[in-house]
Order: C-alpha cells, then structure tokens, then sequence
C-alpha cells in the first residue's frame, strides 16, 4: 500500500452526492456508495456522515469528459473515475465518468462499489498498490458478492487511523479472529528453510512468540510482527500491539492461545485474557492465583491436550486449563525432561509442524538463537542453536 | 486480474520481435507512462525529445511497480496491463520539486 501524505484529522468525516447516473436507480447509487464507504469504516474508528446541504469532506458527482478539474475524463473503457486526497476544496471528492455504464452487480459493465470503494481509498489518503490484487490497485477488477477489504488495503487504512476494535486484517486462508482454531494445517511450513521475508526491520529477540489462529505472533517492546501459515513475515509489520489488542503491556513476557480460543499475556506479576481483541475488563490478574511464579520466561500450549507448560529460568511446569491448576510435582528441571541443551532463561518458545516428516517441533529462543526439539525424538536437533531472525524472518 | 506474462526476468524471448507492440500502442504507451507518472510530463515552454533510454526507464518503472517481468521493453504483457481500465489517479505522484517519487 501506499500513503500519500494526507489524511482526515477529525473521526466523523461527511459525505455528499451532487448528482446521480442515469445507469442506476437513486437508491442503488446510494447503497452502493454507503457501502463503499463502510467497507473502510469497518476497518477504522472514523465514521462516515452523509449530508444534504452545504458543503462535505467527500463529494461525489458523475460526469463526463471536461468537468471543472484538471483531469477530463476519456469516453467509455479507460479512465473510470478519481479521486483527490484529504483537504480542502476539491480534497476528498470523487468524480465519477457517466460514460462508463455502471451496475450494482458482477456480471456486466462497471461495479459502481467497487470503483468507488477504490476512489474513497485516495479519499482517506491512500494511493494506487502496487499489490495487483488490492482494492487500492489502479486496475478495475471487477466485484465478487460478499467483497472484503484485501489485507493489503487493511493494513495500510489502518496505519493511517488506527484500527476499529475488532478489525483485524485476515489473510485469505487464514481463520477470521474469533474463530476457534482448526487442526494443524496440512500445508504447514518446514520451519527451518522458511521464504526470506521482505520486511527490513527485522529484531534481535523477541520477548514472546505465539501461534495465534495458526499464525505465528511475534512480539517485541510496543510492536509486534506477524507470519502467516506459509513461514512468510507478512509485509506492513511490525506495527503496535495496541493497534490490535486494547491496553496491552509492552515488552510481554509470554503470550499464547488457550484452548477456548482466549489469548492471554503475561508480564511481570501479571497477566491479561482477551477473547480476539478484545479485553477481558476484569483483567489484569495476578499469575500466581495460576500457581505460577512472576516474571515467567515462555507458554507452550501442548495441542488439544488441555496442558500448557509454563517456563522460567531451568524450571518448567505443567498447568492443567481443564481443572486450572498446575499438575502435581511441578515444576520440573527442563534438562532432566526435555534435553539439556534446551536453554535455560530463555525468550519464548512455540510449536511447528514439518509437513513433509510429519514431526512437530518445539522451537526454544534465547537472544538470537534458536533450538529444535525433536518431539518424536525428545532430542533438541544436531546443528542447533542457529539465528532466529536469519531462517525464520529472512533477514 | 492483470494480464499474466510468461517471460520470466531474463528471458530471452521477452523482447523478440513477435513479442513487442505496434507503433499505435508504442504512443499510447507513451501518453499512458506520463499520464500515470512514469515519465515526466513535457514541458510546454520547452521543446523537448524523449530519448528511447527515458522511455525505456519509463516502460521499467511500470514494469516494476507492478511486478511484471522487468524487461525495459513494452511488450504484450506490459501493453495487456495498461489497457485495463482503472483509475485516473497517478500511481507515481510529482513531488513538489517535479521530481518524481513513490509516495
């Protein structure tokens, strides 16, 4: 995605129609350009107010060729509309060529949603994508029922505004937040040839890793990165956690899903349950109502079994989500039970799939580095420690 | 959807004869890469001569702002795309300057 530099500073932003096309009904036009314009307020905290009289941020005419700008449009095909950028005057209006024959359906002609969700795009103050299969796209794509704004545009309205509550860009594949997580995906990556990632802010160390509705989370200080199911960072991070989870502490110290889908954060005496994005009010609690110590280093959750292993220093401990208790004889010695060579203090730890042997791994990192441990094995792999940032995140 | 190409980055075949466009779309070509700010718009105060290494550094920029094979050369799948319709707007905006910059 691309900024252009511009953008509303004021969360209620206006709307107005000066005329109509002939091709659609009024109350068609009118549906259509309401839902374009949602399509981005569901995915920002700014609201769009439709108004009648005087004058508007955003205002939508159709016409043809000449028109009082600088930017004629071009007969049928070609140009099919623009848009200018937040500001005064001319700013934030969108013109639409009535020499296109709009329709309000995918078969024919020209998808008036579409193009116009597209033009409120430069409306808010984005520019064309050089992602092809964005909205914010120049290219007209044509419209699909049940359209969802791509990840690409997601990402990039939501940096200019922040984000909704709630509104979290999904990646096709990817389970929509909220939803429970399915079984391990077939097409999981092997972990350790990950695609070298495009993003260039890569970190030393992360203070948590989670796998979050199959993704991999990373987190660091007030930012946080994300990894889809193929191994791939995914462009447009790191970005801050509070743009995601509401009045979450930075610099966690673990994090992870539980197995009723609720995510939950630890830091220091404390930590935090939040059911997608959203905030269990009642929270913070104390860590040790879990039986657990403070200032703990990593949580592993251990599949559909109920456990989670809690990690600090070289002790580990087994809780049990079902009774919410830690099982007798915690904690244990992580190198009397899992290998010696796993770290001890370390970062975070988190589990993968190698589809191609089928073996799960848990991955332990400290600082820079990384283990493999063999589950099937109950070894940590030969040639391990290696860099973290260098075959995880391409860097 | 964009037109796809077949010619991979290097392939020899991307510029060969039967691959490249006729004159009609070489100057819509042209008209297309300034009016979307892949080449700077003439200077009407100014005569001015586009030299084939401008234009071709044109036809690369759009090449590689939407990641089609960069070949420098307006080929069919360079010439497909840009007969999409679309939107009026720049993808390369001017700066101030006149210069142009991805924004």
């Amino acid at each position: 995605y691309a900024h252009t530099g511009a953008k509303w500073d004021r969360r209620e932003i206006t709307w107005k129609i000066r005329n109509y096309s002939p091709d659609l009904t009024t109350s068609e036009i009118i549906d259509a350009l309401r839902n374009a314009l949602q399509i981005w307020g569901d995915a920002i905290p700014n609201t769009f107010r439709r108004v009648h009289v005087g004058s508007a941020d955003i205002e939508i005419s159709f016409s043809v060729g000449l028109h009082q700008d600088d930017y004629p449009f071009d007969g049928p095909g070609g140009t099919l509309a623009h848009a200018f950028f937040p500001g005064d005057d001319l700013g934030g209006d969108a013109h639409f060529d009535d020499d296109e024959q709009f329709t309000v359906n995918a078969y024919e002609g020209t998808n008036l949603f579409i193009v116009a969700a597209h033009e409120f795009g430069h409306s808010l103050g984005l520019g064309h994508s050089s992602e092809i299969t964005s909205l914010m796209a120049a290219f007209y794509q044509g419209y699909k029922p049940n359209y969802e704004l791509p990840y690409d545009d997601h990402v990039g309205i939501q940096s200019l505004y922040g984000a909704r509550q709630g509104s979290i860009p999904s990646l096709p594949d990817v389970p929509i937040a909220g939803a429970p997580p399915g079984p391990p995906r077939p097409d999981l990556p092997v972990p350790n040839t990950p695609e070298p990632g495009p993003d260039p802010h890569c970190a030393n160390s992360y203070n948590a890793i989670a796998k979050i509705r199959g993704e991999l989370m990373l987190f660091k200080g007030k930012s946080f990165w994300r990894m889809n199911m193929k191994g791939e960072p995914l462009e447009g991070y790191p970005i801050d956690t509070s743009r995601f989870w509401d009045q979450l502490p930075v610099k966690l110290d673990a994090a992870y899903e539980r197995i009723d889908d609720k995510i939950l954060f630890f830091k220091g005496s404390s930590y935090w349950e939040y059911f997608s994005t959203n905030r269990d009010p009642s929270f913070p609690h104390p860590i040790r109502e879990l039986g657990l110590p403070d200032d703990i280093d990593a949580a592993l959750p251990w599949g559909d079994t109920g456990k989670t292993y809690f990690f600090k220093g070289d002790l580990y401990w087994r809780y049990d989500e079902i009774k919410k208790e830690v099982d007798s004889g915690y904690p244990k010695k992580v190198a009397d039970n899992w290998d010696s060579a796993v770290p001890s203090n370390m970062d975070t730890a988190f589990r993968f799939i190698d589809v191609e042997t089928k073996t799960w791994y848990t991955y332990f990192v400290r600082s820079k580095k990384y283990w493999r441990f063999d589950e099937s094995r109950g070894k940590v792999d030969k040639g391990y420690p290696r860099s973290f940032s260098e075959d995880w995140m391409g860097c | 959807a964009p037109a796809t190409s077949t010619n991979e980055p290097g392939d020899e075949d991307a510029a060969s004869p039967a691959n490249l466009v006729t004159p009609v779309q070489l100057r819509s070509g042209y008209n297309y890469l300034t009016k979307y700010g892949f080449l700077p718009k003439p200077n009407p105060l100014a005569g001015s001569l586009l030299s084939h290494e401008e234009f071709n550094e044109g036809i690369r920029a759009f090449q590689e702002f939407y990641r089609l094979p960069v070949t420098g050369v307006l080929d069919q799948s360079t010439s497909s795309l840009m007969e999409l319709p679309r939107c009026g707007l720049p993808d390369i905006m001017p700066d101030e300057d006149g210069t142009r910059k991805r924004r």
